[in-house]
């Protein structure tokens, strides 16, 4: 069978499924000053996995009201950055009037996952962090 | 309640894959 770090090598979604590649691309990412991208990736998708209850909501408006403060109320970070500036106004206005819905990050996550694909994760393939490990 | 740091912890945890 095929190694997992060679695995990782196939696909970012083959990296993002395996416990150990993602903690050797987020230290790799944490030198690079930038773990927040798949920070926010993850929070997304942990997100979207909470289904609306009347048990949950108050979760739901206070988890999508944290991630909205920590990745994309600051315009400098290194998140909101690859944000375009329409989808953050659409998560503000989510958030301000209380309409969360499961798929309400799913278009910024989009954006930093392209950002990944283009950016971080051929540099990661290449980086030494990862040469090493291999 | 649990601070919003603890909230994303584990919102973040619950995405990533199960150990095999």
């Amino acid at each position: 069978p095929t190694p997992p770090y060679l695995r990782w090598a196939e696909s970012l979604h083959s990296l993002l499924d395996d416990q150990d590649g993602i903690n050797l691309f987020r230290t790799f990412l944490k030198q690079e000053g930038c773990a927040d991208l798949l920070d926010f990736w993850f929070a997304c998708s942990g997100f979207r996995k909470l289904e609306p209850s009347d048990a949950n909501e108050e979760k739901r408006l206070k988890l999508a009201k944290a991630i909205y403060k920590k990745y994309i109320l600051d315009n400098n970070g290194i998140v909101s950055r690859q944000i375009k500036p329409a989808t953050k106004s659409f998560i503000k206005d989510c958030v301000m009037k209380q309409l969360i819905d499961p798929a309400m990050f799913d278009q910024a996550q989009t954006e930093i996952q392209s950002m990944i694909e283009e950016n971080t994760y051929p540099l990661f393939l290449k980086s030494d962090i990862y040469l090493e490990y291999t | 309640y649990k601070s919003d740091d603890d909230l994303l912890l584990k919102c973040i945890g619950s995405a990533m894959p199960k150990r095999r």
